[in-house]
């Protein structure tokens, strides 16, 4: 900070002595990456997510696409993975919560999103795929609004990856995504099997620009 | 860029590691295990100011040349001791909400000084 009449002490000065100066240095990293994180303070983790789950999301995370921006226009780009909470569900239908910061909500624009499932199927399935279809419900309060529909066929158990359209985009960007898994058979229900085998989300958003104007 | 020896007195880069364990921050930042934050110190006379490899780029040496030519030559002309190139930090890290966030946050380690 320029105080009257004294230059910033990075100019002039001799090398900063680092061990009397170590504390406020550390501060210093502190705050910068808290500030460029928009972060008041450290998170504090409430719902801690189990180390085979953490995992199994970043193996199946896919690279940046880097196809999506030109080097100018690219701005703080971040990538997310918010695992499900699973809510009301029975033998052929599954309710998927997912939660985004308030932060994320507004601050940052979502420009593409995936649902990650494992499905499992029952071992006397033929070879006939078993349809999925994913509901995007509407936002908070309207549980029952169908924002979108996505059909998935499932082949073979396993790990399945669905591209979310806008309505999904929209409401992660709002900070909360429902979605309800229908399927044909027993496969719905086998999602909320094995910690490692959490369904998740992952998402790849920007920061939106303070000054951004949006042209009509 | 020059990097800091002990007892160096011009400018240079002074390496400085923050190890996220010490801090107490490794529980929600997953990765890296530290942040390489680095910073720039020392003396920018202003001769040095537009030499080869000190200067930040042709533009600020053009500049402190100007700046020599009005202050006189003194000492407190205003040429600094500042970052010339930085690259991001990538992090990885649980928000609030327990989700998993991976950013590239710019310009945050610096990896070479220069006098402006």
């Amino acid at each position: 900070t320029p105080r009257a009449a004294r230059p910033c002490p990075a100019c002039g000065g001799p090398a900063l002595d680092l061990e009397n100066h170590r504390e406020l240095l550390l501060e210093l990293a502190k705050r910068s990456i808290l500030d460029k994180l928009h972060l008041r303070q450290r998170p504090t983790l409430s719902r801690p997510v189990p180390r085979a789950a953490l995992r199994t999301a970043l193996q199946r995370l896919p690279g940046p696409p880097q196809w999506l921006l030109g080097e100018a226009d690219r701005g703080q780009e971040y990538e997310i993975i918010s695992f499900a909470d699973t809510g009301l569900s029975d033998i052929n239908q599954t309710r998927l919560d997912f939660h985004f910061s308030e932060r994320t909500a507004g601050g940052v624009e979502v420009r593409q999103a995936s649902l990650v499932f494992f499905a499992q199927l029952p071992p006397n399935t033929t070879q006939t795929p078993t349809t999925v279809k994913v509901l995007v419900l509407g936002p908070r309060g309207t549980n029952l609004t169908l924002a979108s529909q996505h059909l998935l066929k499932v082949r073979a158990s396993g790990w399945h990856q669905l591209p979310l359209g806008p309505a999904a985009q929209a409401a992660c960007s709002q900070g909360h995504l429902a979605l309800e898994l229908v399927a044909e058979s027993q496969v719905a229900q086998s999602l909320l099997g094995g910690a490692s085998r959490r369904p998740f989300v992952a998402a790849q958003v920007r920061a939106r620009g303070k000054h951004r104007v949006r042209r009509r | 860029g020059i990097e800091c020896q002990s007892g160096s007195r011009m400018c240079c880069r002074q390496e400085f590691f923050v190890d996220f364990r010490e801090i107490g921050w490794h529980d929600w930042i997953i990765q890296p295990e530290g942040y390489a934050m680095n910073f720039c110190t020392g003396q920018c006379p202003l001769h040095v100011a537009g030499m080869p490899g000190l200067a930040a780029s042709f533009h600020t040496a053009v500049l402190s040349l100007l700046k020599a030519n009005t202050a006189g030559g003194t000492a407190a002309g205003g040429s600094c001791c500042v970052p010339t190139a930085r690259r991001p930090l990538s992090l990885l890290y649980y928000d609030r909400d327990s989700n998993i966030v991976k950013t590239d946050i710019p310009d945050m380690v610096v990896e070479a000084c220069g006098c402006s």
